[in-house]
């Protein structure tokens, strides 16, 4: 992550291994910007499932609101872009891309110009779209469960569980 | 279209009575509203939580649709392998022995796939394999990792 | 109208910027969108946590919004006098920072009027004055109460 | 309380003492159910802000559910009317009502029909309706917080938040 929400502008990266994680903090610490920050490089561009500041996909690039004079740090420039890379395994090859490590980027310049890479070659969200689909793995996606989901299912109505339900086929 | 439906639908149902089982000690299954017209009728979530009669899903209490609404989640999850799955507060509903059960089901489905689960309870912090910490520096949210075995956990502001 | 209003407005403000202080170590205040034609605007909820820069309401996280949200309902709450006040979980989504803040505070306010909350949390039962444990007992709820400070809490299956 | 949702159909009461009370227990156990009883008794008519069972005011009557032969107790019969009955100490006389205590009772039948008692003398609904109000004890009263509510009310939009302070006035 580069310029993602509270990431901050310089690169970070968060590894996880196979097996069980967890993730905690305090309240408005930054676990929730990490799933946004992989909906985001899989190509979603709801500002409201990213939970993008003023409603517009924009908002996802590192704010640190400084222009209101507060103590400015060199490093507070706003940057123009944000970028987000994610890392998976692939020794199964459940993506159909014949490499051990896929690894795919996702560029968003403040114009909203969109750039996307895949294992370091430039490719279109669509074409992204359609391998990863084949690996289970888009932004509407029921592996990611963000926060408040698991209640909300409950609350359908019958006619909207069965709605569910059919998007999954 | 219906078959295919009916195929997935199957298959959900009978995920969805294996995994309420092992979160709760009580069963629940989905029924259809209308078995011949399946798409002009809705879908009916029932639950039984211990000795209680069962209820609609939508006369539960907010914990009771949690548990319902994750595995409901979790069974519809089945239909197609996905790479990893990520869950996002799951357990803030949850009484101490559902989230215990819940974090103990997820812990030993996480021998088959990668499961990633953001909470503030230390009771799946305790049986995570690895802990990434998250704290706010000014703004900027900074990550940490450990592995909580050794650890004493508590949750600290940044 | 617009005099009423504002009367009830301006004390709600200061209100809540006084409640927000004490349950974060943040600030919050309410902004009018057009201070000159108050009902063609509405009202901006600005809300600072720790050392990070303001956010309106809508771009906080999931437990900023609860704490956030309390403080304003309690806030609205002293523009008229209650008989007794009854909150319902709103400590689910809170770090146990913010909950034993906000525990601390509801147990300060209960010395003037009868505070009742509803939790699955330890943080609140062990300052109540008078704790309520609620079980089923096939489908029928029982009622047992105990003053916590002797009793080792913790939640168990009716 | 009898013959409200959990409470069973034996009368069984619930002491509040002043100060800071807490209520806990297991998921379903019956918590909110106390919090919709005094909603009910203060003349709530809404299934949806009382949870009650089918969307119909009637749904918040005790229903076994044992016709569908399961192990029946001989106290298994559905009750056909619930009560619940409210006692607020009134020293202060916050409440209009020259007594140290005021004794709140409604009952509600399967036929729908209601009827309210203040200080055992019947009434209506609105005529206690004003005298609770002036002692700011109203079903749409914000000192009744339902579960959800907090999280609920930071979402409003900016519009939505100035109507609920208009409300309050
Ligand atoms: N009319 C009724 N008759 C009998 N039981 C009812 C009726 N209406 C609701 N219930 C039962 O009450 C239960 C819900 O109780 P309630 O919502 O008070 O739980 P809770 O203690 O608040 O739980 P949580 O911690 O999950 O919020 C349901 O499980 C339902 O079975
Ligand atoms: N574009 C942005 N630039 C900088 N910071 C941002 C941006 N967008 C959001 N934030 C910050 O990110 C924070 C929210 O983070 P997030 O929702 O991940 O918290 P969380 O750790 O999930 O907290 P909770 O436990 O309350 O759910 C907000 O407080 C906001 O200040
Ligand atoms: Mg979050
Ligand atoms: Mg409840």
């Amino acid at each position: 992550m580069r310029g993602f929400k509270s990431s901050g502008s310089r690169p970070v990266a968060v590894n996880m291994e196979p097996g069980f994680t967890v993730i905690t903090g305090p309240n408005g610490s930054g676990k929730s910007n990490i799933a946004d920050a992989i909906l985001f490089a899989i190509g979603e561009n709801s500002p409201k499932q990213l939970r993008a500041a003023n409603g517009k996909l924009s908002g996802v690039i590192y704010d640190p609101k400084k222009e209101d004079g507060e103590t400015g740090t060199t490093a507070a420039e706003r940057p123009n872009s944000c970028r987000v890379t994610l890392q998976l395994v692939n020794i199964d090859r459940a993506i159909p891309v014949d490499n051990d490590l896929v690894t795919i980027t996702r560029e968003l310049k403040e114009t909203g110009e969109n750039v996307y890479f895949l294992n370091g070659k430039k490719t279109t969200r669509t074409a992204l779209g359609e391998i990863l689909d084949l690996a289970g793995l888009s932004p509407g996606g029921l592996n990611i469960v963000p926060q408040g989901a698991a209640t909300k299912v409950a609350d359908l109505t019958p006619e909207e569980k069965r709605r569910i339900i059919e998007d999954v086929v | 279209k219906k078959t295919v439906f009916m195929a997935a639908f199957a298959k959900i149902r009978e995920e969805f009575g294996f995994i309420f089982k092992r979160l709760t000690d009580g069963e629940a299954w989905l029924e259809l509203e209308d078995e011949e017209e399946v798409f002009s009728g809705g879908i009916l979530l029932m639950a039984r939580f211990g000795l209680k009669p069962a209820w609609e899903s939508l006369s539960l209490s907010g914990g009771e649709k949690a548990v319902s609404g994750v595995a409901l989640i979790i069974a519809m999850q089945s239909v197609q392998p996905h790479p990893f799955y990520l869950f996002d507060e799951i357990d803030s509903h949850l009484d101490a022995i559902n989230s215990a059960n819940l974090a103990q089901f997820l812990k030993e489905r996480s021998r088959a796939a990668q499961i990633v689960t953001i909470t503030l309870r230390d009771v799946f912090i305790a049986r995570s394999d690895m802990t990434y910490g998250v704290y706010s520096a000014g703004g900027i949210s900074r990550y940490v990792h450990y592995k909580p075995a050794a650890a004493e956990v508590s949750v600290k502001r940044g």
